[in-house]
Parts: C-alpha cells; structure tokens; sequence
C-alpha cells in the first residue's frame, strides 16, 4: 500500500464522522439518485467496518467533507477527464474530500441490465476512490481495491489484506473487526 | 459509399476507446523507434513516471534508456514482469481503464508525493 506525501489523513472529531453529499448539478440520469446513493453507501461501509470513521450522507453540498460528482471534460480542477474508458475517476487526498467521475462512461450498478461492453461498475470505483480520500494512494497488489486499473465488466469491491493494512495504519482498526473473518475470506477466494 | 448508419459509429466508437492505440506499440524495446510513441510518453508522463526534462518540451518517438527505466517502474508499481519491453501483459494493463491519480511513488505528480509502504 503507498499514502501521499506527508500521510495526510482527517482529523477531526474522535470518534470521527465524515459527511458526504452527492453534487445538486451534476449528476448522471440514467442511474436512480436512489441507486446511486445506495451503491456509494455500500462502498463508504465497507470502509467505515476497518476503521473508527462513521460516513453520514448529508444534503448539504457546500458543507459537505467529501463532495461526490460526475463531470466531463475539462472540469476546472486541472484533471480534465478523456471520454469513454481511460480515465474513470480521480479524488483527492485529504482533507479536500473531492471525489469526481467522468460522465462519459457507461456506468452500471450491476451488469445484468447493461449490456455495454465498455460498462464500469460504479461500486467498485466509488470503493476505490474513497480510499484516496481517506489518503490511501495507489497498490501494486493487483487483487486490491487500491490497484490503479480496472477492466470494464469487471466488479472489485471486496476490501483486501493491503487495503486495510493501510487505512488502519492512518486510522487505527475499528474495535469491531476481526482479521480473522479477511484471512479467511482471501484464503477461500485465493483456493477458489 | 454507404454510409455506416449511426449505431454502427456509434458501436465503432465505444471500440476506439482512449488508449486503445497503444496496441501498435506492443513487443516495443530500447532502442526501437515508432512513430506515435511520444503519446505514450505523455500517457507515462501523466502517472508519474517520465518527468517532462527541462530543456527539451516535447517527448520524442524514440524507446530510449530513460522510457525503458520509465517502463520498469511502471511494472513494478503495476505487479507485472519486470522486462523493460512493453510486452503483452505491459501494454494490456496501459491500455486497461484506470484512475486518473498519479501512481508516483515519492516523486512530485500533480503536486501528490506518494510513500509506499
């Protein structure tokens, strides 16, 4: 696992609450905000079960410690995003909290309606990014959530051994975690 | 000519996804010279692996010592045989979507310094 320079990490509160909310103007359609919100609520628990941070989605954009949207193009932070595939999504180290995805990508909460073969999983990128906004930065452990790549088609939302290792050396372990239950989920899945 | 009609671009489009020209350059090694290579450049440039030198602006076509150095990391950050040639799993992996964060690793990348634990 790798963090930024200086392992920037949040610190506020202990215990630490984030707070989260989706852009009022960009947006994508073809998914529910309903959907949406359920997909990037299923990636902030993963996350929030390895370590002491609660995620509390707020409606309150300005206000808001991680602010989530889709974007295409050139859009004014210096990343312009390059259309279909390529580039996904990037998001920023703490504490900025921005997390942008290209609009251009054919995203999908699951693969049994989309038929694309260029469709993204949207929960497995979420899951990734968040993990930049909590100041994780890339892996080179291909199995992890933290790997830079992602094929279309292809979910990968399971946190791994070098993704927890690294958010809990930021943040320390969540008391209710065991490591045990991982060891043996990535050995089953390594036996599979 | 028949025009293809709109899906049919519209198919053929989703197939020229960004970075799907880098398939030209694949079993490429040091020394080799293929036109269009200064794209991948920017494309390593771009995560942190081929820093802009000073004097000269623009990369060259040319896989010279600094690319094949440039490559190594690549495939070291990556998890990938470390051969210096941009070999089949190489250049699918480039070729492959990914984030759009730096995978530099203590060197500066739009303004990220990375430590790797």
């Amino acid at each position: 696992y790798a963090y930024f320079s200086g392992k920037p990490r949040w610190v506020n509160s202990t215990p630490m609450t984030l707070t989260y909310a989706f852009s009022p103007s960009d947006m994508i359609d073809y998914l529910s905000s309903s959907e949406i919100r359920m997909v990037f609520g299923r990636a902030f628990s993963r996350w929030a079960s390895v370590i002491p941070v609660n995620f509390t989605e707020t409606g309150n954009y300005l206000s808001a410690d991680i602010r989530i949207g889709f974007y295409r193009g050139d859009h004014g932070d210096g990343e312009p995003f390059d259309g279909v595939l390529g580039v996904l999504a990037h998001a920023f180290s703490p504490e900025n909290g921005r997390l942008h995805l290209d609009e251009a990508e054919t995203w999908a909460v699951d693969f049994d309606t989309v038929k694309s073969k260029v469709a993204v999983d949207l929960e497995s990128v979420a899951t990734h990014e968040i993990g930049h906004v909590l100041g994780l930065a890339h892996t080179s452990v291909k199995e992890a959530v933290m790997y830079p790549s992602l094929s279309p088609r292809t979910k990968k939302v399971d946190l791994k051994i070098d993704d927890v290792e690294g958010v809990q050396a930021l943040y320390g372990s969540n008391p209710n975690f065991k490591f045990s239950s991982l060891l043996e989920s990535e050995n089953s899945s390594n036996h599979a | 000519r028949i025009l293809p009609d709109k899906s049919t671009v519209i198919t053929v489009a989703s197939h020229n996804a960004t970075w799907h020209e880098f398939m030209k350059f694949i079993d490429a090694g040091k020394g080799s010279h293929v036109s269009g290579m200064s794209e991948l450049k920017t494309y390593f440039n771009r995560f942190g692996y081929l820093p802009i030198s000073s004097n000269d602006t623009n990369f060259t076509d040319t896989f010279d010592t600094q690319f094949e150095s440039a490559v190594i990391l690549y495939q070291q950050n990556l998890g990938l045989p470390l051969t210096g040639k941009l070999d089949t799993d190489t250049i699918s992996t480039i070729m492959s979507p990914r984030c759009g964060m730096s995978d530099s690793v203590n060197t500066t990348s739009h303004g990220f310094h990375t430590t790797r634990r």
